[in-house]
C-alpha cells in the first residue's frame, strides 16, 4: 500500500492510504497505461474460510461488495481541548499494519517516546495461522529471549511493515518516514 | 423687574427643545445658580422626568427621538398661548447642578464605545474561527516517494489545502510506485478538521463485479487474473475529496500530478526491487515495454517518464471524473479485463460511488484516537487499544510483561478483524462493531490473557454472532 501523510496550515490532518492489492495488481495493464487492481483476492473463501475462522464468512464475496481491508489511516488528537499531541499515522503490509500502529501508539502515547524513536524501535506480528510470533530486524535479540520464555514460537524477518507519521505538539509539526524505507521522506515546511 | 424678565426669558431661552439637545449633547455646559425655589421645583421636575426617562429604551438615538418627541408638543401649545413671544415662562432650571442630562450624555458614548468594542471583538472571533489563516504556519508531509513530498509541500505551498496536497500526493504515489497504487486502485482517506473536532472517512475501496462468483473465481483466478480485478475506485474517491475540502481547482491540482509523469522521475528502490521479484513471464507487451524496457528491469535510480499517464490524468482533470467512469477509459478497462477473463461490465462503473463514512473511535490515554469502519479493520485495531490501557503500561513495568500483552492482545485483536465485513452487505457487521470498541468488551477480552504464558492463536476467543446476511 502507498501512504501519504499531510498536516497542513488550515489545521487539517489527512491520511490516505491506497493499493492494488498485491505488488502491480493483477498484472494487468491497460494499452493507455492503467494498471488493475487484484482487490478481489482480499474477499474470504469459503473452503479455506471455515477451517480457520467462522467469521470469515462475513467476508465472502458478493456482487458490489467491499473486500475487508486492513488499510489504516489513523489519526489522534486531544480527546478534551485543543492542546496536546495530534498524530497522523499510515502503514502497508496487509494484518501487519494494525500491529504495527499499535505498537507505534503504545511507544507514543503510552511509553512518551518521541515520533522518530517510536518509528524506528523493532516490531512484533503474530502470525495467526501458523501460532509465529514474527518480529524484524530491528527487535533486539533480549526481547526475543523474553518473548520465547512465554512460549512464544518468534520468527525474524527483515520487514514488517512501513509506518510512517505526522505529529503536531501545538504550532510545532514535524513528518517522519520509517527509518526502514530508502525511499519515503518526510517534509515539514518552516 | 427688568432684570427679573430678562432673567426669566434667559430661563424660558434654555428650556427650549433645540437647548435641550445641545445640553444632552454636550455634557459640559457653563452653569447658572438655582435660584431658590425654583431651582428646588427644576430638581423634583427633573427628577420625575428621569425616572420617566429612565424607563426608555437604552439606546442613544431612540433615547433621544423620545427624548424630543415628549418635549416638542407641551412646548408648542403653551407656546400658542403666548401673544408675542414664542418662548413660555418656566420654574425648571436646567442647568442646576443636579442636571442629569450631562449624566445621560456619558452614557450615550459610553454605551457606543461599549458597542462598537463588542462589535469589533466579535468581528475579530469570528474571523479567527471561519477566516482564512493570516499568518501561514507550519506544515508536514510524508509520502513514499520524496518526489511526492516534494508536490504535497509545493500544494501547500500554492495555498492548496491539506486534502489537495493529499490528492495531488496519492495521486503522484500512483505514478512514481505503481506496483503498490494508482488510478486502476482503491484505498481510504481519514480527514480530519481540528478546530471543528469533526472527521471524515472518504472509502473509495474497489467494489466486486456484479458478474462475479465465487466458484468461478476460485477455480480460475490464477488462470484467467481478469477475474481479480475490482472496479477501480481512486479517480472517484480524490474527486469525492476535493468536492468536500479541495480548494485548488481540480483541473490544477491532477495537471500538476501530470507534470511529474510528463517530466519524468528516478525508479525508486521499492520500485525496482518489486520489478526484480516479479516471476510470471506472460505479462503482456505493454506491460514489459513500461516495467522491462528492452527486457532489462528497471533499476534503482533510472530516470523515466510515464507519458501515458500524463495523458490520462490531463484527460480526466479536463472532463472530470466521467472520463474514467464512463468514457473510452472504463471500455478500455472492461475490454482489457476480459481479454484476461475477467466479468467487468459497464455499469459496473457507472454504479460505483466513494463513501463518506464516520470513523470508529475510542478514548485511549486521554486521546481520541480515529480509524476507519469496516470493511476496514479500524475496530480492531481500537479493540487491541482498549485492551492494552487496561494493562497500565509504563516505564516502571518490564519490557518482557509489556510485549507478552502486546503479543497476546494482537493475537486477539487480528482475529477479531476476520469477523469483519461489508455492513452495506451484511448489517449485522454494525452489531459487531458497537460489541468491539467498548471498553467492556476489552475488559472481558484482556481477562483472557494469560500473564506467564502464551496462547495459541484463535483459541478460546468468543466470536460474535451472527444475526443475518447472505452466508
Amino acid at each position: 500500500a502507498s501512504q501519504v501523510l499531510v498536516m497542513g496550515p488550515d489545521d487539517y490532518i489527512v491520511a490516505v492510504v491506497s493499493s492494488l492489492n498485491r505488488p502491480f495488481g493483477s498484472g494487468i495493464i491497460t494499452p493507455s497505461g492503467i494498471l488493475l487492481n487484484s482487490q478481489m483476492l482480499d474477499f474470504s473463501w469459503l473452503n479455506s474460510t471455515l477451517n480457520y475462522s467462522s467469521p470469515g464468512l462475513r467476508n465472502l464475496i458478493q456482487p458490489g461488495k467491499r473486500p475487508l481491508s486492513f488499510l489504516l489511516p489513523t489519526i489522534v488528537r486531544p480527546s478534551e481541548g485543543m492542546c496536546g499531541t495530534y498524530l497522523c499515522l499510515g502503514a502497508n503490509n496487509g494484518d501487519k499494519a494494525l500491529s504495527s500502529i499499535t505498537q507505534v501508539l503504545v511507544n507514543v502515547l503510552t511509553l512518551n517516546k518521541n515520533l522518530s524513536e517510536s518509528l524506528s524501535l523493532g516490531r512484533l506480528h503474530p502470525q495467526l495461522q501458523s501460532n509465529i510470533l514474527q518480529v524484524d530486524s530491528e527487535f533486539p535479540e533480549e526481547d526475543i529471549k523474553f518473548l520465547e520464555s512465554r512460549g512464544h514460537q518468534v520468527d525474524k524477518v527483515d520487514v514488517l511493515s512501513l509506518v510512517h507519521g505526522a505529529r503536531r505538539t501545538n504550532n510545532f509539526i514535524i513528518g517522519v518516514k520509517d527509518p526502514r524505507s530508502m525511499d519515503a521522506a518526510g517534509a515539514t515546511i518552516l | 423687574a427688568a432684570e427679573k424678565e430678562a432673567s426669566q426669558q434667559s430661563t424660558l431661552g434654555a428650556y427650549s427643545p433645540v437647548d435641550y439637545m445641545s445640553i444632552t449633547s454636550f455634557p459640559r455646559l457653563p452653569e447658572e445658580e438655582p435660584a431658590g425655589a425654583a431651582a428646588e421645583g427644576c430638581l423634583r421636575s427633573r427628577k420625575e422626568e428621569d425616572a420617566f426617562l429612565g424607563e426608555q429604551d437604552t439606546d442613544p438615538d431612540s433615547f433621544l427621538k423620545s427624548a424630543r418627541l415628549q418635549r416638542l408638543p407641551s412646548s408648542s401649545s403653551e407656546m400658542g398661548s403666548q401673544d408675542v413671544s414664542p418662548l413660555r415662562e418656566t420654574s425648571k432650571d436646567p442647568f442646576s447642578a443636579d442636571c442629569s442630562c450631562r449624566q445621560d450624555g456619558l452614557t450615550v458614548i459610553i454605551t457606543a464605545c461599549l458597542t462598537f468594542a463588542m462589535g469589533v471583538t466579535v468581528a475579530l472571533i469570528m474571523q479567527i474561527y471561519f477566516g482564512d489563516p493570516q499568518i501561514f504556519h507550519q506544515g508536514a508531509v510524508v509520502t513514499d516517494a520524496a518526489r511526492c513530498t516534494a508536490l504535497g509541500i509545493e500544494v501547500l505551498n500554492k495555498q492548496g489545502s491539506s486534502v489537495d496536497a493529499a490528492i495531488a500526493a496519492a495521486l503522484c504515489a500512483g505514478i512514481i510506485n505503481p506496483h503498490t497504487s494508482g488510478i486502476g486502485g482503491g484505498g481510504v482517506m481519514l480527514v480530519h478538521d481540528i478546530r471543528k473536532n469533526e472527521s471524515q472517512v472518504i472509502d473509495f475501496r474497489e467494489t466486486a463485479p456484479f458478474g462475479i462468483q465465487e466458484e468461478g473465481l476460485q477455480k480460475a483466478w490464477e488462470l484467467k487474473p481478469g477475474l481479480l480485478v475490482g472496479v477501480p475506485g481512486m479517480i472517484q474517491g480524490m474527486h469525492k475529496a476535493h468536492q468536500l475540502h479541495g480548494r485548488l481547482p481540480w483541473s490544477e491540482l491532477l495537471g500538476l500530478t501530470a507534470n511529474i509523469a510528463q517530466d519524468g522521475f528516478n525508479v525508486t528502490h521499492d520500485l525496482a526491487r518489486a520489478i526484480a521479484e516479479l516471476k510470471e513471464l506472460n505479462y503482456s507487451d505493454k506491460f514489459r515495454e513500461t516495467f522491462l524496457p528492452d527486457g532489462q528491469p528497471l533499476l534503482p535510480g533510472m530516470f523515466v517518464r510515464r507519458l501515458d499517464l500524463a495523458t490520462i490524468l490531463d484527460l480526466v482533470g479536463s472532463e472530470g471524473v466521467s472520463a474514467f467512469y464512463g468514457g473510452n477509459l472504463t471500455q478500455e478497462i472492461i475490454s482489457e479485463v476480459h481479454n484476461y477473463g475477467g466479468v467487468l461490465l459497464e455499469e459496473d462503473f457507472s454504479n460505483y460511488n466513494a463513501l463518506v463514512e464516520n470513523p470508529v473511535h475510542t478514548v485511549y490515554q486521554g486521546h481520541l484516537v480515529l480509524s476507519p469502519p469496516p470493511p476496514h479493520a479500524g475496530p480492531a485495531l481500537i479493540t487491541a487499544l482498549n485492551i492494552l490501557e487496561g494493562f497500565n503500561i509504563t516505564s516502571q513495568v518490564t519490557r518482557e510483561n509489556t510485549l507478552h500483552w502486546i503479543a497476546e492482545t494482537l493475537k486477539i485483536a487480528l482475529d477479531l478483524a476476520n469477523s469483519l465485513g461489508d455492513p452495506v452487505c451484511d448489517a449485522s457487521v454494525y452489531h459487531s462493531v458497537e460489541d468491539m470498541v467498548s471498553k467492556s468488551k476489552a475488559g472481558f477480552l484482556r481477562q483472557l490473557i494469560n500473564d506467564s504464558q502464551s496462547f495459541p492463536s484463535g483459541i478460546n476467543i468468543p466470536h460474535f454472532s451472527m444475526e443475518s446476511g447472505p452466508p
